[in-house]
């Protein structure tokens, strides 16, 4: 899977993600990434997301929407939200799950809990970060 | 000015480190800052967070490296079955689909569909034939194979196949 958020200059938010999904799946599954809610979501008043990871666990939970519940109605910072999203009921939600987020003052969250998060992020004009491993 | 910034993903997953190589993991980087720079170029010169996650995430369907697009994985049958969607944090306006094969780069139809179809999903055949409505770029499915999804789809497939059998 793969995703992007970001925030324009005029204030603006916006998520976009596309998925093969996973190998060897049965004919019409359908996973996280096109489901709004499910594994993207953006709204100005609180901020875009990104999911990926095991599609079935991120549908459940609603869990790109759950990030966005939490920096609205919560007030956490989207860093915040990720790591709550990330844990959320991980007893009944178990499998791999990493976002990235976005908000319109322009902080930024990647998080996830697997070794591999390919992941890159630029703000305005500084250098640009890019990693394959998530302890990068 | 105000801020602007950029943030994408191409999969988390936990796996063995060792499964990958050098020469995969600086194929991965490049195509990540790669993807990175096609859409900041967009926001730096003052385009839409729109058009800059459509760019980045075109970019990383177009990379064979990468699980979406060209690179996707293959269900039981062998086949391509790709997922995208796109939503506007301004207008709350979005777009998606599933199941989609031929078309190219799935989360430009699932931008269409967010702007010229009354609604909001649309999948399979009907995806598809409103992405040829349209005139999105298509491709043949041997476009979007590659070498290593079509070796984990034969590795599936003789692993079912070393069930023993009864008539």
């Amino acid at each position: 899977t793969v995703g992007a958020v970001a925030l324009d200059q005029d204030g603006n938010l916006a998520v976009a993600t596309s998925t093969g999904g996973i190998e060897g799946q049965r004919k019409g599954r359908v996973g996280d990434s096109p489901v709004i809610g499910g594994g993207s979501y953006a709204a100005n008043e609180a901020c875009a997301v990104s999911c990926t990871g095991d599609g079935e666990v991120l549908l459940r939970g609603a869990l790109a929407h759950e990030v966005y519940a939490l920096v609205k109605y919560k007030g956490l910072s989207v860093q915040e939200a990720c790591k709550e999203a990330v844990q959320l009921r991980a007893e009944d939600l178990k499998g791999d799950k990493g976002f990235i987020a976005i908000d319109t003052d322009g902080n930024i969250a990647i998080e996830s809990n697997t070794n591999v998060m390919r992941c890159a992020y630029r703000i305005e004009d500084e250098e640009p970060f890019v990693a394959v491993w998530r302890e990068e | 000015m105000p801020k602007y910034a950029l943030v994408l993903h191409g999969g988390a997953v936990t796996m063995d480190p060792s499964s990958i190589s050098p020469e995969k993991e600086a194929a991965l980087r490049e195509g990540l800052q790669a993807a990175l720079k096609a859409g900041w170029k967009i926001l730096h010169r003052g385009g839409s967070a729109l058009d800059a996650v459509e760019a980045t995430v075109n970019s990383l369907e177009n990379n064979e490296n990468f699980n979406s697009g060209r690179g996707s994985s293959l269900n039981l049958q062998g086949e391509v079955q790709m997922d995208a969607s796109i939503m506007d944090g301004r207008t709350l306006q979005a777009g998606a689909v599933n199941s989609v094969r031929y078309v190219k780069n799935p989360v430009t139809l699932a931008r269409t569909v967010m702007e010229k179809c009354e609604h909001v999903y649309l999948s399979g055949d009907g995806a598809i034939e409103f992405a040829l409505e349209h005139g999105l770029t298509m491709e043949a499915v041997h476009y979007f194979e590659t070498e290593k999804t079509r070796q984990e789809w034969l590795e599936i497939v003789m692993d079912e196949a070393k069930v023993p059998q009864k008539d």
